[in-house]
């Protein structure tokens, strides 16, 4: 099956 | 002091209506340029970013920048007080702890004003970079809608997959399975009916239902909707705001174990 990954993941926290 | 009054007040009550579903609160960021409101879902799934530019408001003042932490539970409940047809004003002091909304009747002969409590929200902001999109989609709100309702029936996750040919929607759960595929328009009388695809290489991804299911709460903002892809990268569904802004949704895809 397939994961949910996270938006964190993708995206620098400012 | 900042003031922002919106003739359109509507769109104000169906911005409302594209963001409670996602987030119980979320900070509006004021500046000169305008209100920008960015927030992740409580699972961080998806993203918000909302722009309401300056030049959109019938008046608009922002003496300096101030960040308003409300609970959007309260605001959607103080919107549903205003009439569709209502002029909506968003008021507050510099380092006030309320804000103030105040609705005018289009013949002004009923005023209201309702103020509410602001919160203090520490809230991570994240960079998004300019991306250029493998694929974009350009399809009616009302179609991407209609999909995204067909196909939860099916299964948790939807696939999105794009060629030269067309983007396929599909879904696979217990029942079986439901596939839809789309067209790029050949010729049509108005432009927010067309499908219109814009592709640099084939993008296949799996998304949630259930946000892509939220997401589609801002239909009424746009007639149109633009899906933006990449390989391995979040979906961005775009619906633009007439001539005030945009909602854009960020979605986490799915990824294989």
């Amino acid at each position: 099956a397939a994961a949910q990954s996270r938006i964190p993941h993708y995206f620098e926290i400012l | 002091m900042f003031e922002a009054r919106l003739l359109q007040g509507s769109l104000l009550k169906k911005v409302m209506e594209a963001l409670k579903e996602l987030l119980n609160e979320a900070a509006w960021d004021c500046s000169d340029a305008g209100i920008q409101l960015q927030a992740m879902d409580n699972s961080h799934v998806s993203l918000v970013s909302l722009n309401l530019r300056a030049e959109g408001f019938d008046k608009y003042r922002c003496d300096r920048n101030l960040s308003m932490g409300m609970n959007l539970g309260s605001m959607s409940k103080i919107l549903k007080c205003a009439s569709n047809e209502d002029i909506i004003t968003i008021k507050a002091q510099d380092n006030a702890d309320t804000v103030t909304f105040v609705f005018e009747s289009p013949d002004q002969d009923k005023v209201s004003d309702y103020e509410m409590k602001l919160m203090n929200l520490d809230q991570e902001h994240l960079g998004i970079p300019e991306t250029d999109y493998a694929c974009t989609i350009r399809l009616p709100s009302s179609e991407f809608a209609r999909i995204c309702r067909d196909l939860s029936q099916f299964g948790e996750s939807m696939v999105i997959s794009c060629t030269k040919e067309g983007v396929r929607f599909s879904a696979t759960g217990d029942i079986g399975t439901g596939n839809i595929k789309l067209a790029q328009s050949a010729k049509v009388d108005k432009e927010e009916e067309a499908v219109v695809i814009e592709m640099q290489e084939p993008v296949s991804l799996t998304f949630a239902c259930r946000y892509l299911n939220s997401f589609t709460k801002a239909t009424s903002l746009s007639k149109s909707v633009q899906l933006s892809m990449s390989p391995e990268v979040p979906l961005v569904v775009e619906y633009k705001i007439e001539d005030i802004g945009h909602v854009r949704y960020y979605l986490a895809p799915k990824i294989e174990d």
